[in-house]
């Protein structure tokens, strides 16, 4: 069993802790405020009154013996920082924290924490793309420049067969698979008459996979 | 072009609204303060100083000329509903959301916003399922029940074939791509030998996604 610390019991940070208390990892979640505490009391292995920027208090409650620290203390930026040099400070091998702007970002990095996240940000971007192209349901980066998109078949390619689709030649694109509902219903090479409701796995590159979706 | 209106310039709706300009679009912002108007009177197509409780001035700005309107205020409430009232009130085709809180998302979803957003929430999950699961880089939910994941390779697998790995008899995992660099080096039903660094894209349901990464 893994041992997770979650500094900071906002939005982000309670959903972390019980997410992996869920998952079946022992989670100590920390805060300051009294009622934060209380509420995830029952839920996390430990919940405590805590105040991040003391880092005595911060070993007392047992973070120096978690693989990963997850500061989600945002409004707060000093607080914020002290916590990523407190939990640097106590050893914890791993620390990610979210941040609220660029500079908190650059001061959060230069300070060792291994991953900065930015909640609305990524989710903004994601909205952004899904609202501009409302033919891509969701979509994943691969981290290599490559991403997977899952697209809406507009009405224009109902019937089409998945052969007959430009994506190969003209976009560079590879179709990972088709589904019907939950069924695996084809990808390239195989033959495959799209229909309505489908779901369009492609692979390819930011560029290729936007130029094929306004073609669409 | 099309034209969407973003209300409240804070970190989601910022990203939201110059996301959006970026890609070509028609972006109305507008903020209730000055400060934040006026960091984007550059970027977006029309930035404007107006309180979203005032219908009267959404109508002024344009509001009513956009195809979604994105509202984009967390922490007060009261504008947030108002907001969401108005723009319906003005005949915005879509409204999307975001809300702080499942009381805020109930309201909303009461008031017939389109789509609610909880960015901390989302990427919470989001982190805590790749804290679980070290091995998982990424993953998107198709929506159906089956996810794509973006698996690391451990090192117990490195130099194993792909057709000798269990995914697909024990674990009815479809393997829709490995990925070496830029390269797309292999598939289910192709030879391939797996290397440290590739990028296993494994396709399947939620559960069996799950016992197969605990099984590594
Ligand atoms: N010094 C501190 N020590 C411990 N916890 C703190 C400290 N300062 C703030 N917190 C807690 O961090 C939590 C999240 O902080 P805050 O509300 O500022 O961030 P947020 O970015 O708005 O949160 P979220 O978006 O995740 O809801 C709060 O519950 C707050 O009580
Ligand atoms: N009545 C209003 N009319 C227009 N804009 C408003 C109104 N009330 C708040 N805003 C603006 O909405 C923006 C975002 O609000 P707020 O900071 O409360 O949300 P947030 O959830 O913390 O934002 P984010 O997380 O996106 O940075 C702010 O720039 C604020 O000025």
């Amino acid at each position: 069993k893994r041992t997770f610390g979650v500094v900071g019991l906002g939005n982000f940070g309670a959903t972390v802790a019980n997410e992996l208390q869920r998952f079946g990892n022992h989670v100590i979640g920390i805060d300051i405020a009294q009622s934060r505490v209380s509420s995830h009391a029952d839920m996390l292995s430990h919940a405590m009154i805590v105040d991040a920027r003391d880092d005595v208090a911060l070993r007392e409650a047992g973070i120096g013996d978690c693989e990963v620290g997850v500061i989600a203390i945002g409004s707060d930026l000093e607080a914020s920082i002290l916590a990523a040099i407190n939990l640097k400070l106590i050893g914890v091998p791993a620390v990610w924290a979210k941040a609220t702007t660029k500079t908190h970002h650059r001061i959060l990095t230069k300070l060792g924490v291994d991953r900065v996240i930015h909640p609305e940000v990524e989710v903004g971007q994601h909205i952004a793309q899904v609202l501009h192209n409302p033919l891509v349901r969701d979509y994943v980066s691969l981290g290599n420049g490559y991403h997977v998109v899952n697209f809406r078949i507009p009405q224009s390619l109902e019937g089409k067969r998945l052969a007959d689709l430009p994506h190969r030649e003209k976009f560079n694109l590879r179709c990972t698979g088709v589904m019907r509902g939950t069924e695996f219903v084809g990808q390239d090479g195989t033959e495959c008459e799209l229909r309505g409701d489908d779901l369009l796995l492609l692979l390819g590159r930011r560029s290729d996979l936007r130029d094929f979706a306004a073609s669409l």
